[in-house]
């Protein structure tokens, strides 16, 4: 009867990660293989960013002003745009984590608060390969290279995120696998500041243990994929720390505007 | 909760959309 529960939780997971998630590591690699019936458009240099601007991004850069400023702002801006749907599509998603919504409505703040960029560097990985990363839902691609040769700070802002996205691609994770560890990222008992911590580590108990077993049905092969995930959780936070760092950085320096949700995110985050 | 009124929002209400 436990292993079918657990079978239960696992299958209601993925689904609501499949129904959340506009972009999955499945369709990221049909077009990062070249398998998509349309190649994406790739930007490499800044005549092929202004026509994906013109074309991909018309709706985050066209009539409010952005289209003057600069393309480190410009590109700034897009990811925070990104950045926010991304954040409503994994809050829809911990909602249909079962228990989720049975949690005090403040913690589930603080557990969104605190995983929602862990969840969303993770997740990142998937539209990641050596060279570069999916932008505008898979229609284009922006190089790595391209990203690198910005000026500073901008161009400090992905290259952590592509160095941990080829390690963190190396373990092989499919969907079923990330949307546990995913729901394991955002169901955590340690976040500053919750209330009912008991709750909420019974209910990380339970997810871990069965993407644990999980694993061992999933990826046979690899028996130290459990700890190395469990790695990979502390690598993130990590991550985030440097990037909420940068980005206040940004702020402070730059003539940019940080969007309201990513400004309640961040705001006394560490 | 003042200090996180959209992700408030977010989890209270799912068809009110966040601008970009």
């Amino acid at each position: 009867a436990q292993l079918a529960d657990q079978k239960t939780l696992a299958k209601q997971i993925y689904e609501a990660y499949l129904k959340n998630f506009n972009m999955n590591k499945s369709k990221a690699r049909v077009i990062l293989t070249g398998k998509a019936s349309t190649p994406p458009f790739v930007i490499h240099d800044m005549d092929t960013l202004r026509l994906a601007e013109k074309t991909l991004v018309a709706k985050m850069v066209g009539n409010n002003g952005i289209q003057n400023k600069e393309v480190e702002v410009r590109i700034f801006h897009c990811c925070q745009c990104t950045s926010v749907e991304t954040v409503t599509e994994l809050t829809e998603f911990a909602k249909s984590v079962p228990g989720f919504v049975g949690l005090d409505l403040n913690d589930q703040v603080t557990l969104l608060k605190y995983g929602v960029y862990e969840a969303m560097f993770a997740m990142l990985a998937s539209s990641m390969n050596k060279d570069g990363l999916l932008v505008a839902y898979g229609n284009g691609f922006i190089t790595r290279e391209f990203l690198k040769s910005l000026r500073k700070p901008f161009s400090d802002m992905m290259e952590p995120k592509f160095e941990f996205a080829m390690k963190f691609n190396a373990l092989e994770l499919d969907d079923s696998d990330l949307a546990l560890f995913v729901a394991a990222i955002i169901c955590c008992g340690d976040r500053p500041g919750l209330v009912n911590v008991g709750h909420i580590e019974k209910m990380q108990e339970r997810i871990v243990q069965v993407l644990r077993l999980h694993l061992q049905s999933n990826h046979p092969d690899d028996a130290f994929l459990f700890p190395k995930l469990l790695q990979k959780l502390a690598d993130l936070r990590q991550l985030v720390t440097e990037h909420a760092q940068l980005v206040q950085e940004i702020k402070k320096t730059e003539d940019t505007s940080l969007h309201p949700l990513l400004q309640e995110i961040y705001r006394d985050m560490y | 909760k003042e200090k996180h009124k959209i992700l408030h929002r977010l989890l209270q209400n799912s068809s009110s959309p966040v601008d970009l």
